[in-house]
């Protein structure tokens, strides 16, 4: 169930479509302070379904919208699409590749779409069930969290624990 | 909930107890149920001894091997309930050469199960990516996405 | 007490104003009180925007852009009230090359005033050092200061 | 009012009497992960008088006596001396040179000494007043804290004012 691809349009500071393919053992995200190498891993965690603004550093949802630069204007339509190889068929759908997209226009409204096709954000979660992806397991590491989880409480740490059994 | 929560819980200390003596080339570490007869609600301990040192709190560990026992952590649970990929952002920014070092050689057991996308300013770890996507930012504050070699001489550098 | 903190609350603005844009090579950076007409309880707002980007929450800047921030702020005290020396732990972990050389510049316009102490995995760092203490530790737990010289290559590398 | 030395026996890892000679404008302290070079930042925050073993690292304040390791047993005394450049005499003491000095015992006895004369903890903070050497001000800044300030609340954030002020 290899993540291939990831498409990001409107998402914080990818204003224009961009697409990395991420078919490969280890690929390595490099570039500049402030170039948008976290909004890359904000624009993973938000298409699986993240409700938290505060996870993708923003205070409301719409933070995610591109909101303008010296000579751009801020946008209306955020869209992340992931492209997993489902030729093992790990997620329970009958086709080779499964497209998962996340969209939120300017007035607040959301959809989910598995294979361009709207789903509840429930349907999204069903589909990652059993598979180890999501938004608790350790599947993604924000910047500068590797120091919170030794100081987190005793009892904090067990949710590493339960999402394993 | 109560089996399937101990089995988890088991096969996760085992793993960390034999991927923490990997990671620091020695040691001992372990993983405590806080309250074990109450398994369902109990906190969780964790005790991380570096090799030549004495068993202290985890509090009193360097940035570095703070960071080096949340990896080992990580990679157990890994182990544990593969899954399919994996992001971590700037995860070596604490660690020195050589941890860096045994980090990516880790990366490298969990490839058949894990795909692992990291974001990084480290050459050390750049060497291992397969493939390196850079991201720059125009003066109108949209990124772009451009293809990264590295050039031979960064090779050399960590080689 | 109520002049006293004006005071030092509008040279430290002014000097974040000057520093901020010296070390983002632009930008434009601001202090304010959230309760102006109560300044002995009022709460202090930071506005950071990087070159050629619109004005947003200093939580949506990235790691490396609130090192960067927090640096400016450092130094805009230290203009207001000098110290006579300052120690650094890592401070330079999530700074790129270019923003490593923007930082130990700024260093270099203290010297008069303030003299610095910094831990640092980075040869950049590093290289502008007056002079570099090596701790190393051995098998039994014990730390010892030993002599540290960069050699040709390194500094070469940095240069 | 410069920095000259610091001196540490029995402290945190430095079990051996270790000089380290600051009378330059930038030091750099370099070495591998868990060697020791954060325990000095340790020691030189523990001579200014500072009263929270958390502020330490430790839980207890007596986490900062040498406790052993393969082949070493675990020490009574810890004890850390800054010698600190008077000629400026920006210090209120006359002399050149002023060393301010704290120890403590296993037994949790502690003491403070300037210039080998035993003193209050009081008469050290007074000694320091109005210098910008200070727990409170900016000039320790420990490993990790560089993200904290700007995520503390604007509240919080008062005290580098106050200080200054
Ligand atoms: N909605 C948005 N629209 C436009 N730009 C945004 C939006 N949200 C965040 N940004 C910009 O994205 C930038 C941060 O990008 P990001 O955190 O990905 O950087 P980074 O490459 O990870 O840098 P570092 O190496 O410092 O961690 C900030 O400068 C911020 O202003
Ligand atoms: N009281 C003590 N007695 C002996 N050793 C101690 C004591 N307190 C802490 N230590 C040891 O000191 C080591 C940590 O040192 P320190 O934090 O200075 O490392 P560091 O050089 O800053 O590393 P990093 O680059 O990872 O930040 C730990 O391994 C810890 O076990
Ligand atoms: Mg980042
Ligand atoms: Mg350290």
């Amino acid at each position: 169930m290899r993540l291939k691809k990831l498409i990001a349009h409107g998402f914080k500071s990818f204003a224009d479509r961009t697409e990395f393919d991420f078919d490969h053992g280890i690929t390595g995200i490099v570039g500049p302070n402030g170039c948008g190498k976290s909004n890359v891993v904000d624009a993973i965690r938000w298409s699986l379904g993240e409700q938290r603004p505060t996870k993708l550093r923003g205070s409301g949802m719409t933070d995610v919208l591109f909101n303008g630069g010296d000579s751009r204007k801020s946008v209306s339509l955020a869209e992340v699409t992931l492209v997993f190889d489902n030729s093992s068929r790990k997620l329970p759908i009958d086709f080779d590749e499964v497209a998962v997209s996340r969209r939120l226009y300017r007035d607040g409204e959301s959809m989910y779409l598995i294979n361009k096709n709207p789903v509840r954000l429930r349907d999204l979660k069903e589909l990652f069930m059993d598979t180890g992806v999501g938004l608790d397991t350790y599947s993604v590491m924000e910047q500068g969290r590797i120091d919170a989880f030794l100081s987190a409480g005793v009892k904090e740490r067990r949710y590493l624990f339960e999402e394993a059994a | 909930s109560r089996e399937l929560f101990t089995t988890a819980f088991v096969e996760i200390r085992d793993n960390f107890r034999v991927l923490f003596r990997k990671l620091f080339a020695g040691g001992k570490a372990d993983i405590l149920l806080t309250e074990p007869e109450d398994v369902l609600e109990s906190g969780i301990e964790i005790v991380a001894r570096p090799p030549g040192k004495e068993p202290r709190s985890i509090s009193l560990l360097s940035g570095g091997e703070r960071a080096m026992t949340t990896i080992a952590l990580l990679f157990s649970v890994f182990k544990t309930r593969p899954s399919p990929f994996c992001v971590l952002d700037e995860i070596d920014a604490p660690l020195d050469e050589s941890n860096i070092d045994r980090f990516t050689g880790m990366l490298e057991d969990f490839l058949e199960q894990t795909q692992f996308l990291i974001v990084t300013h480290s050459k050390r770890t750049m060497s291992v990516a397969d493939v390196l996507y850079g991201v720059t930012m125009g003066a109108s504050g949209v990124s772009k996405r451009i293809a990264v070699h590295m050039d031979r001489e960064d090779q050399a550098a960590v080689a």
